[in-house]
């Protein structure tokens, strides 16, 4: 291994990066989970954190980019150069490039992730048989909307699995729109437009308005690429038109004629002689994790290894069951010693779905041939009942509502409410940034930010926005405290952490442990049991519960009450 | 019977960079760009060329001949990283 001239390295170890754009290429929640696994690549053998943050300067930005995009070094279209990165320091120091002239997959061919319809996220499946017919790409047969879609299974008319496909009609990315989609027609500049464009930008980015007069809204996002979008060339984004013809020749499908690399191209017009408008064929692509994973080495103060199998080898190749190689844990640890953890997990190349799609539109199943209305599975099975729940993950008062957590789902009960509570929600729907299990949570009177904890780690929301996980031991909790089990917020800015028979009191402003703690529970909250599972404030009172009790304590610290969580929180029958 | 193949024709596609160079452009252009080889190019040129394919082919584990074979030119072509293998 090798690294930068100097031995440039961070002087922290709790890092922050920021994702300041995205590719078309991926659905952006298939790039964020990309970035957080090639981080954890590098967190899994040494002491560093990496915390994604929303606004604000972090240590490592992330942007993709074409050609001149904004520092001495531009990228060169299609294949070649495929990313760069800068070792650490302050300003664009530790910053990661991304080509966007690339296509960038998980390194196997075009990933079309789904939303919505009933495959919960689930990628397409390329072919499949709708209606008797084979498809090898998304299709808007069956529907009257025009929007494309396609089976998650092989055989749509089999198991009716389906999700629709990226699609300006159906969402923008980016901009300033929240995801709405495009509005066709709408006008910019005083020209009217009927599809995505690349008019008013100089990054070749595709963008529409997401009402009918952007001249006068000035609401925008950016067109996800759809399944048979070309890739580089002179069409970026825009699909292969069958057929074309070029040198006075017809073409059905993508052809490598005229082209000395053998690479597959295609027209973006009915005429390449005429037009001159093409691009590239969608082909395997290259893994957006790997080679996330190894600018990320150099954004920490690798340089390239001499070793071919390394991660850190200059030269792409894909690997599908990626290990980091012990050159590569040897040059990291190098600089930042081993940290903490024992074994590291294998990463895989595989998403791990982030969130899933919602319902809540809406969209009907595609039929066959004649559009037909169906009923759409809900996103968590109603099923799931609260009432049959032995013990919770963490029960808290969040945003006036009783939060009841497990394994993933919530449910929510109000002072006003005097029933069962109906069908859970997901966690990853409201707070996707948090795992399936919660220890505890609270919610600050004062600022309103919520605070999730689950092992040794925490979560801070301010609204959607969110920071972590980091390490408890960022607050000052020393390395022997397992978790977290039960918390509290007071009025004065203060929390209360708690974890079996010790307790600390946590300064939420600035997030440290006070001193004088940790103290003992059963002294200064004698009569509660001193091994509680879950302690929360409800309605000025204090709840410690073990199995299926809790233990109600007055603001005086008196016990008035043990009841159960099932009867008397969750009123069920 | 399969019928002959009629020579292949090559165009030049709009919008493509870096395209139909040499081989020995493209060693030259890979050499300076990942930090094998300074800008400025002296009289001793091909002294230097060839050592500095020596050098870059040593570093990527290919057999060193410090000559522009297939293996070097294929290695050149291989997509990667644009960071410098030398230097800053």
């Amino acid at each position: 291994y090798n690294t930068f001239e100097g031995e440039l390295k961070w002087d922290h170890n709790d890092l922050t990066y920021r994702i300041l754009n995205y590719s078309p290429d991926l659905d952006p929640d298939v790039i964020d989970d990309a970035f957080a696994r090639a981080f954890k690549v590098w967190s899994d053998v040494t002491p560093l954190t990496f915390t994604r943050i929303y606004s604000g300067e972090p240590d490592i930005n992330i942007m993709f980019g074409t050609e001149n995009h904004g520092d001495p070094y531009p990228f060169d279209g299609k294949d070649g150069l495929l990313a760069h990165a800068y070792p650490p320091g302050p300003g664009m120091q530790g910053d990661a490039h991304f080509d966007d002239d690339e296509f960038w997959t998980l390194g196997t061919g075009i990933v079309v992730k789904t939303r919505f319809g009933n495959a919960e996220g689930a990628a397409c499946h390329f072919p499949f048989v709708f209606d008797g017919q084979s498809y090898n790409s998304c299709t808007s047969d069956g529907r009257s909307d025009g929007l494309p879609w396609c089976s998650t299974t092989p055989d749509f008319d089999q198991d009716k699995k389906y999700g629709f496909c990226p699609s300006e009609l159906l969402y923008t990315y980016g901009g300033n729109s929240n995801g709405e989609p495009c509005v066709f027609p709408f006008i910019f500049d005083g020209v009217s437009y009927k599809g995505c464009t690349k008019d008013g930008r100089q990054d070749g980015y595709r963008w529409c308005s997401t009402t009918a007069n952007y001249d006068q809204d000035h609401k925008y996002g950016f067109c996800p690429n759809r399944d048979t979008s070309v890739i580089g060339g002179n069409s970026q984004g825009d699909p292969c038109v069958f057929p074309f013809t070029f040198l006075g020749k017809r073409y059905n499908s993508c052809t490598s004629e005229g082209r000395g690399d053998r690479k597959l191209w295609c027209a973006t017009t009915s005429s390449y002689d005429q037009d001159k408008k093409w691009g590239f064929c969608p082909d395997q692509g290259y893994s957006l994790f790997l080679v996330a994973a190894h600018e990320f080495g150099h954004s920490l103060g690798l340089e390239h290894s001499d070793v071919k199998d390394a991660l850190m080898y200059p030269m792409y190749s894909y690997v599908k069951d990626f290990e980091l190689h012990e050159d590569d844990v040897n040059g990291i640890q190098y600089l930042y010693g081993s940290g903490p953890h024992p074994a590291p997990p294998k990463p895989t190349d595989k998403p791990i779905p982030t969130t899933t799609p919602s319902t809540s539109i809406t969209t009907t199943t595609p039929s066959t041939r004649t559009t037909t209305t169906t009923p759409l599975t809900p996103s968590v099975n109603p099923a799931l009942d609260a009432c049959k729940v032995k013990m919770f993950d963490a029960i808290a008062e969040l945003q006036g509502a009783l939060h009841f957590f497990k394994d993933g789902l919530f449910w929510t009960v109000t002072s006003k409410n005097k029933n069962a509570p109906q069908s859970p929600r997901k966690i990853s729907d409201t707070w996707p940034a948090l795992p399936s299990k919660i220890d505890t949570a609270f919610q600050d009177p004062t600022s309103k930010n919520m605070f999730f904890f689950s092992g040794r780690k925490f979560w801070q929301y301010t609204g959607k926005s969110v920071l972590g996980p980091r390490s408890i031991e960022k607050l000052g909790l020393s390395k022997d405290v397992e978790g977290i089990m039960g918390s509290f917020a007071r009025d004065n800015g203060k929390a209360l952490l708690f974890n079996g028979e010790r307790y600390w009191r946590l300064n939420v402003k600035t997030l440290t442990i006070d001193k004088g703690y940790p103290r003992l529970t059963d002294v200064d909250y004698a009569g509660v049991p001193s091994d509680s599972h879950d302690v929360f404030l409800y309605q000025g009172k204090y709840y410690f519960c073990q199995d299926r009790f809790f233990w109600r304590m007055t603001s005086r610290k008196q016990v008035d009450r043990v009841g159960y969580v099932k009867y008397d929180l969750l009123h069920c029958p | 019977a399969p019928t002959a193949s009629k020579t292949p024709v090559s165009i030049t596609f709009p919008g493509e960079i870096r395209k139909n160079m040499t081989s020995v452009e493209v060693a030259e252009w890979y050499l300076v760009k990942f930090g094998y080889l300074p800008l400025q190019q002296g009289s001793n040129h091909h002294v230097s060329l060839k050592k500095a394919l020596s050098q870059m082919q040593s570093k990527l584990g290919l057999k060193v001949t410090g000559n522009l074979d297939a293996e070097t030119l294929d290695a050149m072509k291989t997509p990667r990283c644009a960071v410098p293998d030398i230097g800053n």
